[in-house]
């Protein structure tokens, strides 16, 4: 199992991306 | 279900999906999305906000009745009448089908590829190309199912056309200039009947599709 | 809904939703996980599966009257009961919350913390120190939430249950050592009375909880 376990999607960097959104539209929205 | 107001920053593609599904509801749905109403990065903070909704994170709708919900695909559902979320048990689950492609397919690279071209992130080369291929590759699986189909699930709008149509927003109005789309006629036919539906239109306005594909925005 | 067969690999943390939710329905449920019934990257991979499941993803759900589903939320929907998926329209929208509180929320840094350790991912100091981070927010909301209540929502056993539980089983049995957890008691009350419904310990068997947490593994 953990060997297939490796085949996964998982979008690892979901975190990093939601917290530069939110700077951007915090940003933009002054 | 109640009327209620839904917080958000303007032009959330999440918060897009509640929205159209309150056009076909007809839920009357106040959109709080500027000053006084809800400042983002200010009011999301406060603490009674943070009461209703622990995340802090939008879209985020509070009934009149005083009902919370956070997620957009819950608000979404919550706002949608039956036939959006489905007349049968296998449409039901078709349409969550589509909804959880549409988070786990389309979300991560439609972002990888265009948050560097919207100067929200910094350009990677590798990360854009492989964007690109997965984006590739999910297109050519909603191409294959809309040969003979006219929306994703059924014979009528739903909840998946809701949230994919939202989902690929960014790409269809930032990078997919029309060499790029062209392999895909049966997604871009779909997209195009979504959009120019009433309820769509109501919230979206007229759409810009790409006409040459946006590079890093420095 | 029909019985069916449910491809996957073994101890695969989302065809357990689904397994768990069979469990409540009585759905007759067939896991095809083992040759010759299905070998993971050679099954999923020949044309007749493509042509059912066009992204070769598993879990994928075959009916017996030929219906197929992909995306284990959908397919863990299809074969729950009404009691689970909600008995009213705030029941549903919560739960269908806190599903996608599980894929947003806790997979994406659950998943950067585990597979270092268990030998399937390079080790980055800084992804796991900030995976850790996220998984104690993470946590800190569900505590809040659980303070006065036995299940995510309503009174019993929902889809929101089954779903984050599985959704924290890795990290429940790798790296929240005693300590780590001590911090959120409410959460570890509710995951050991979930894991210990007869439902979930026919699928899960007996999970034992991590005792030291797991490092790093070359």
């Amino acid at each position: 199992g953990v060997d297939f376990l490796a085949h996964e999607r998982i979008w690892f960097d979901k975190p990093r991306y939601d917290e530069a959104e939110r700077r951007f539209y915090e940003r933009k929205n002054g | 279900m109640a009327a209620g107001t839904l917080y958000t920053y303007a032009e959330n593609w999440r918060a897009y999906k509640a929205q159209i599904a309150a056009q076909y509801s007809g839920v009357h749905l106040k959109v709080a999305s500027t000053p006084p109403a809800f400042t983002f990065g200010q009011t999301n903070r406060l603490p009674n906000f943070l009461n209703s909704f622990p995340l802090g994170k939008v879209p985020a709708f509070q009934g009149d009745d005083g009902f919370c919900l956070f997620e957009s695909n819950a608000i979404a559902h919550y706002l949608s009448t039956d036939a959006l979320r489905g007349s049968t048990p296998q449409a039901s689950a078709h349409i969550l089908q589509w909804v959880n492609f549409a988070d786990s397919e389309i979300i991560p690279p439609a972002s990888a590829w265009v948050f560097p071209t919207l100067g929200i992130m910094q350009f990677n080369k590798q990360a854009t190309e492989q964007a690109k291929e997965e984006v590739k590759r999910m297109l050519l699986v909603l191409n294959q199912h809309l040969n003979t189909r006219t929306f994703l699930v059924g014979e009528r709008v739903t909840l998946a056309d809701i949230t994919v149509v939202c989902s690929l927003l960014w790409i269809y109005k930032q990078v997919l200039e029309p060499a790029f789309r062209e392999p895909y006629p049966n997604v871009n036919r779909w997209f195009g009947t979504c959009i120019n539906q009433p309820q769509f239109k109501a919230v979206l306005g007229e759409v810009k599709l790409c006409e040459k594909m946006a590079q890093f925005d420095a």
